[in-house]
């Protein structure tokens, strides 16, 4: 597992920041936000797929009274690949009459999707490896949240109550407060070495308004949020094919 | 109670300030001073749960005023959640047993 990784970094590898707006699609974009990014650094094919099409096609009714990224997968599977963005735009509402998944040319699809271990150093390295995926989080934080590592305990924030699906994009680690202090202070007796907060970086679907210009960072480590619970991700390609690019640190 | 906009100390004119401002910069307009008075209060809860939140965080987050300070946990629940797996999601277990990744 390299020391970090921002998938940011490649030009054009992740999509622009998408609005959910008054939708509880969290899920639909998560889903989107990986399959795009897939493509875009295994075929550099720079494609936005269609939201609408996943609510509009989903298997579990209203899809903005919430969903499951697995639910968003399989709806891309059964109907062989997802229209582009542009052709079926995003409407923040359902219109499940309207689902016509053989009106548009499709831009993208996937071979399968699977779960990763519920641990975080494999999910760094799947991460790198293979590219962005999607996780579910408890959101309590994020409303209010501005900048910075987030850093939770089970108390404050309930690993097993997830309610909130992202696209993890990245992770590193930023030296704290505390580890700079240590290392200024202490230098007269015992030398500590400095003390890093390593992180996840996340993108969000609440606008480009919010937080880190749409993105945030958990604590990487200690389960933060409950962001082990559900990592899953699609395949675009064979399971032993790696994109063309690396994660750049 | 529900906290008030006045009973948050003696700075209301700042607390109104600031609202004005997160107005602007995020473009919001009432429809009635009811619901400006309203959205004040919801704003002053939103404040102190920042606090608190930014008591408790362990990291080096900033919590304060973003575009949901005028909205309530509930309203926002209902708008930006996944209420569909509110209170957890279906036990899921240890669906993936293998150490490789390629293997589902």
């Amino acid at each position: 597992v390299p020391f970090s990784c921002d998938w940011r970094k490649v030009a054009g590898a992740i999509s622009p920041i998408k609005d959910q707006k008054n939708c509880n699609c969290c899920w639909a974009m998560a889903a989107a936000g990986n399959i795009e990014t897939l493509w875009r650094i295994s075929f550099w094919d720079f494609v936005d797929v269609s939201v609408q099409e996943l609510l509009d096609c989903s298997r579990c009714g209203d899809g903005c009274q919430g969903g499951f990224v697995w639910d968003a997968f399989i709806t891309v599977l059964n109907n062989s690949g997802l229209a582009s963005e542009k052709d079926y735009p995003f409407q923040g509402k359902v219109r499940a009459h309207r689902c016509h998944p053989k009106k548009y040319q499709k831009v993208a699809w996937i071979q399968d999707f699977i779960m990763l271990q519920n641990n975080e150093h494999r999910i760094a390295q799947y991460l790198a490896t293979y590219g962005p995926i999607t996780v579910t989080i408890n959101m309590k934080p994020l409303r209010l949240y501005r900048k910075g590592v987030i850093k939770a305990t089970p108390t404050t924030c309930d690993p097993q109550l997830v309610d909130h699906s992202v696209l993890l994009v990245g992770f590193g680690s930023v030296k704290s407060e505390e580890g700079i202090w240590a290392e200024t202070v202490s230098s007269q007796s015992q030398p500590q070495p400095p003390h890093p907060t390593p992180y996840w970086i996340l993108k969000n679907s609440w606008g480009a308004q919010w937080g880190e210009k749409g993105y945030f960072r958990l604590h990487r480590g200690s389960n933060t949020c409950g962001i082990t619970k559900f990592p899953l991700t699609a395949r675009v390609q064979k399971p032993d094919m790696k994109p063309r690019v690396s994660c750049p640190p | 109670g529900p906290l008030r906009a006045q009973d948050l100390g003696p700075q209301p004119l700042e607390l109104k300030e600031a609202f004005k401002l997160f107005q602007i910069q995020f473009n919001r307009s009432y429809l009635s001073p009811e619901e400006h008075a309203h959205r004040l209060d919801i704003f002053a809860h939103n404040l102190a749960q920042a606090q608190r939140l930014q008591e408790e965080d362990l990291g080096t987050a900033e919590f304060g005023v973003t575009p949901f300070s005028d909205l309530t946990e509930e309203e926002f629940g209902q708008l930006y959640g996944y209420r569909r797996a509110a209170g957890g999601v279906p036990s899921m277990g240890r669906e993936i047993r293998s150490e490789e990744p390629e293997e589902s």
